[in-house]
């Protein structure tokens, strides 16, 4: 289960760093 | 007062890229009264999103899974397919922090759809390598080898060495 969720990790914290910058302007 | 909404939405944004994540989601809280106070469902709608993603980097998960669901309800409303997209990547992607493989899946299949409707390769990509974790998550490794694949070839078409 662990491991499942290390191998997880990668496609969201990808996403997590995109999101970082994202923002939805005026 | 529309341009009190305005301030409001650019001090959110402001806020949230200096990492005061409680302060983007008062002044994104405030933003969407006033959108809601004109009708502005398109500004509603930033709100929204804007509001999940701050509730990401604040870890309150369920209460950006809330803000992405209502992000994706008037995108669908006001007929925003990449935006409608947008949605259900961040809801997938939330689920799959909530450890809820099975709404992950939904919500990164509703995307590859839309990616594949509108030829997003990329946006595709990023659904089949999201399917595939969620997959291997459940242990449903045909599946996983499946979408893992796609992506490969996908990564490939596309000149993604990473």
């Amino acid at each position: 289960v662990q491991r499942m969720h290390l191998i997880q990790v990668d496609s969201v914290q990808r996403w997590m760093e995109d999101l970082k910058w994202m923002t939805e302007c005026e | 007062r529309a341009a009190q909404g305005r301030a409001y939405g650019n001090l959110g944004n402001t806020n949230y890229l200096l990492g005061n994540f409680r302060k983007a989601v008062m002044f994104h809280e405030q933003r969407l009264l006033i959108a809601k106070e004109f009708g502005d469902r398109p500004a509603e709608r930033r709100a929204y999103s804007n509001l999940g993603n701050s509730f990401i980097f604040l870890g309150e998960f369920e209460m950006a899974a809330e803000y992405y669901k209502r992000t994706l309800q008037l995108a669908r409303q006001l007929k925003d397919r990449a935006v409608e997209a947008q949605s259900c990547y961040s809801l997938g992607n939330t689920y799959t922090l909530l450890q809820d493989y099975g709404k992950a899946i939904d919500y990164h299949l509703k995307h590859l759809t839309i990616a594949q409707e509108l030829n997003d390769r990329v946006g595709e990509g990023r659904a089949c390598w999201s399917l595939g974790n969620a997959y291997t998550a459940l242990g449903n490794h045909d599946q996983a080898m499946h979408f893992a694949e796609k992506h490969l070839e996908i990564s490939r078409e596309v000149g993604d060495r990473s």
